[in-house]
């Protein structure tokens, strides 16, 4: 499963990174995110399903690239291995 | 074709995709001064 999520991702990004030529940090951040997330989140069939669908869209819709890459952004945030400590008052 | 001098380029037809490419820049740049 590990192994399919990043095969999926890797299709992901190669795809993004054809419609985000003009923001090239868009993907670097995209990556950077990656690293950060949890690895047990990575091999999740969760993981798959939220990457599955946003690849099938992105392909089918190039012009909600930003939106789909947003959603992965999203979700990486979520299950970052590095969680900020709550805000005080 | 008109040049829109002092504009930024933008050819994102869809609003949504607009409004994510916007926050995503910001939270780029955000990451980048915090760190």
């Amino acid at each position: 499963l590990k192994a399919e999520n990043e095969r999926l991702f890797a299709e992901f990004s190669d795809f993004c990174a054809q419609h985000t030529g003009d923001h090239p940090e868009v993907m670097s951040y995209l990556a950077s995110r990656h690293q950060k997330t949890n690895p047990e989140y990575l091999a999740s069939v969760e993981f798959r399903n939220v990457l599955g669908r946003c690849l099938t869209r992105v392909q089918a819709r190039s012009s909600k690239v930003y939106v789909y890459i947003n959603e992965i952004c999203t979700v990486f945030k979520a299950h970052s291995q590095k969680k900020k400590p709550p805000l005080g008052p | 074709a008109p040049v829109h001098m002092g504009e930024e380029e933008d050819d994102d037809d869809d609003p949504e995709n607009r409004i994510a490419k916007k926050m995503l820049l910001e939270e780029i740049k955000a990451n980048l001064s915090s760190e």
